[in-house]
C-alpha cells in the first residue's frame, strides 16, 4: 500500500 | 503603492484559472522582481508557485514589498469582466484593504475599475531547495491534459515511469489498465510538438490523479509543459509564461510504505 505524503514533509518552511 | 500595468491582460485571466481549483485563498507578493504568489492546497498534498517578472509588465511600479490576501474565486470574478484584449492594471495602496484592477480596451473606449476587499490570510511560506531532477520531459501540454484526463477515467493514480524508451504513464482500477507510451520525437518541425526526455536515471513515482488534472488547468498558458522528477520526491510540473516567467506545481508522491 502507498501512502500519500505531504508537500510539508519534503520542504522546510522558511 | 503599486501600480502593474499588464498589455496581455489574458494572462492574468488564465493564471487565475489555472490555480484557482487548487487553492482558495493566497497571498500574492509584490517586490522589485515581480508579482508572485506561493500556496498549498488545504490538504497540503499539492503547492503552487507562480511568478510574473517585472520586467514582463509595461509598467511595474512597486514602492516597498507588500503582500496580498486575496480569494482566487473573488479574483477570478473580477477577472473574467475583462475583455481577453483588455490591458489589465493592479493598483494597491500601502495599508488599503482593497486591491483595484482596471481594465482598458484595446481602443481605450471602455474603461472599468473593479475594486477588491483584500483578506488576512496565514501562510506558510515553504524553501523549496533547488534540486538536480533524476529525469526531464518536456512534452506538449495539451498531450499531457489529455493522458491525464484519459487516465483517470480508469484509475485514481498514475505512476509515471521514465526509462530511456521515453514516459510512461500507467493507472489501474476496478475495470482494468492503461499504460500510455510517449517516446522522444524532437525532429518534428513544429518544437511546441516536441517531446524530448532527459534522464540521468530511471525514475518510477505514483501520483495522485486529481491532483494532475487540476495542474492541467494551466494548459492555456503555454503550448509545452515540463515534468521533472526525482525518486522520492515531489514532481514539478512547469508551464512557463511567456517571457514572464511560470506556475510551478510541486505534488507529493505516494510512497510505498
Amino acid at each position: 500500500n502507498r501512502r500519500q505524503f505531504s508537500i510539508l514533509v519534503f520542504y522546510a518552511m522558511t | 503603492m503599486l501600480e502593474l500595468r499588464l498589455v496581455q491582460g489574458s494572462l492574468l485571466k488564465k493564471v487565475l484559472e489555472a490555480i484557482r481549483e487548487l487553492v482558495n485563498d493566497a497571498n500574492f507578493d509584490c517586490s522589485a522582481t515581480g508579482f508572485s504568489l506561493q500556496a498549498m492546497d488545504s490538504s497540503h498534498v499539492a503547492l503552487v508557485a507562480l511568478l510574473l517578472r517585472s520586467e514582463g509588465f509595461e509598467h511595474y511600479r512597486c514602492d516597498r514589498n507588500i503582500s496580498m490576501g486575496m480569494s482566487l474565486n473573488n479574483m477570478a470574478k473580477m477577472l473574467r469582466c475583462a475583455g481577453n484584449d483588455d490591458i489589465i492594471t493592479v493598483k494597491g495602496d500601502d495599508g488599503s484593504d482593497t486591491v483595484t484592477f482596471m481594465f482598458e480596451s484595446p481602443t481605450q473606449d471602455k474603461i472599468s475599475d473593479f475594486e477588491m476587499k483584500l483578506m488576512d490570510i496565514d501562510s506558510e511560506h515553504l524553501g523549496i531547495p533547488e534540486a538536480e531532477y533524476h529525469a526531464i520531459v518536456r512534452m506538449p501540454s495539451a498531450e499531457f491534459a489529455r493522458i491525464c484526463k484519459d487516465l483517470s477515467s480508469i484509475g485514481d493514480t498514475v505512476v509515471i515511469s521514465v526509462t530511456k524508451e521515453g514516459v510512461k504513464f500507467s493507472t489501474k482500477g476496478d475495470i482494468g489498465t492503461a499504460n500510455i507510451v510517449c517516446r522522444q520525437n524532437s525532429s518534428v518541425d513544429k518544437p511546441e510538438e516536441a517531446t524530448t526526455v532527459e534522464m540521468n536515471e530511471p525514475v518510477s513515482l505514483t501520483f495522485a490523479l486529481r491532483y494532475m488534472n487540476s495542474f492541467t488547468k494551466a494548459t492555456p498558458l503555454s503550448n509545452q509543459v515540463t515534468i521533472s522528477l526525482s525518486n522520492e520526491l515531489p514532481v514539478v510540473v512547469e508551464y512557463k509564461i511567456a517571457e514572464m516567467g511560470y506556475v510551478r506545481f510541486y505534488l507529493a508522491p505516494k510512497i510505498e510504505e
